[in-house]
């Protein structure tokens, strides 16, 4: 499971903001939820601090049973590489590398050797229907093409989090498809998601919605059990 | 106007990839037109060489019966600053600079005094609902927040022509809403403006619409006369 507890982040300011305020939230395993609410409610701010990427001010961030928010850092980021998978909300894609070395870098610390990490990666491009761009780098992308490559590289690891930010903000209907068709096997296969968008459609599509506004949990549509 | 004929945009590589393929469009003063499509069928491409970001490979670009595919880069830019706003699909907000700065940015050429800057940028800032974040720079702000605080520094100087790309990809519907009212507002005001977007409802809330596929203008559903 994925826990937090009486989590608060208060960034500091005249005022000082409180991104999360007195949050708790348990994802257990396999689960699928989506997180919404409106522009600057903190909805990005909960990603960071459950994907252990944000220390929270105060709180519990519980990783299966491990409290991450207190472990030293070198420590959370190894639970991080193994185990998350993020898809950014602006990407951060490596430039001047092509797409599939981007999305092979998602591989480099499995232990997977060259020729695997590219078909591997190549696969992973196909599946949101980049083939025909493997080789382009970012600023040879559309702002859609690079979004998928985004989530191309998150999930090529196979993660047993995947906890993805707008990752269909940037693109058609037909892109979006595939995109949550993809999610929607990984979800299948055990993969514990959580999906941060403004889609309403998208929203109501998945088995849970958990709403935040102004930093808090408005309404959490419950955990399976 | 402004208008494209038989415009080509190529980008070398193996195969060369073909993001214009003959494209001509007339775009009157004082209309509001949808530009709709796949993801990386050309829109971003279409919209950059409108506002004369982008050269074609072929063809002309007319901005007012004035050839700027075949000025000078500083003349072109000049023109560029006067009329034309651009919204772009990813923001390029100055980082370390405040959002009131960032908006100001986009009057420091039209001979505005830096009271007045601060002034309407402000109230540009207010009208997308960010009058509680003008200090704050681009990384203390939410990825929607940074997109409407791109939307206002395109704005702000009352440009002819506004060309946004993907303007409410991040938004949630209450933002998105705020974005288009004050789109409407600047086209009641006879501003010319084309919009990139992937949301069809607010496609099919303009007057015209405009479809983008595999470089080639798919669909236009006309101009008024
Ligand atoms: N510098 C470049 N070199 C090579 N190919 C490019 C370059 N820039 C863009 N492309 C390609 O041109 C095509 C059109 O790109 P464009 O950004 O116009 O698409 P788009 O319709 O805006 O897509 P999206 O909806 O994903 O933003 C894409 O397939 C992209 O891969
Ligand atoms: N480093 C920071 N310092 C101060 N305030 C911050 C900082 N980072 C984020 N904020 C503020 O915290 C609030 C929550 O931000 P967050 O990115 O979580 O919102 P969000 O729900 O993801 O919004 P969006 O839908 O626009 O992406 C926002 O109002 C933002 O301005
Ligand atoms: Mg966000
Ligand atoms: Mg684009």
């Amino acid at each position: 499971a994925l826990e937090l507890r009486d989590v608060v982040k208060e960034y500091p300011g005249q005022p000082p903001v409180r991104a999360l305020d007195d949050v708790s939230l348990r994802i257990e395993h396999g689960e699928l939820v989506a997180v919404v609410g409106p522009s600057g409610s903190g909805k990005s701010t909960l990603l960071n601090v459950m994907g252990t990427l944000d220390r929270p001010t105060a709180g519990v961030v519980e990783v299966d049973g491990v409290d991450t928010a207190r472990m030293p850092d070198d420590a959370v980021a190894g639970v991080r590489a193994r185990r998350i998978g993020f898809v950014f909300q602006q990407f951060f894609l490596l430039p001047g590398m092509s797409a599939v070395d981007n999305v092979a870098n998602g591989l480099l610390y499995q232990g997977v050797r060259p020729a695997e990490r590219r078909r591997r990666s190549i696969e992973a491009l196909e599946r949101v229907g980049l083939g025909h761009r493997i080789e382009h780098p970012p600023n040879h992308l559309s702002g859609g093409e690079r979004q998928r490559v985004a989530v191309a590289r998150a999930l090529v690891h196979r993660p047993a989090f995947v906890l993805a930010d707008e990752p269909t903000g940037n693109l058609d209907s037909k892109s979006t498809d595939a995109v949550m068709r993809l999610i929607g096997d990984l979800h299948d296969d055990g993969t514990t998601i959580v999906v941060i968008t403004h889609d309403t459609a998208i929203a109501a599509s998945l088995p849970r919605q958990v709403t935040v506004f102004d930093g808090r949990l408005q309404h959490d549509s419950g955990t399976p059990r």
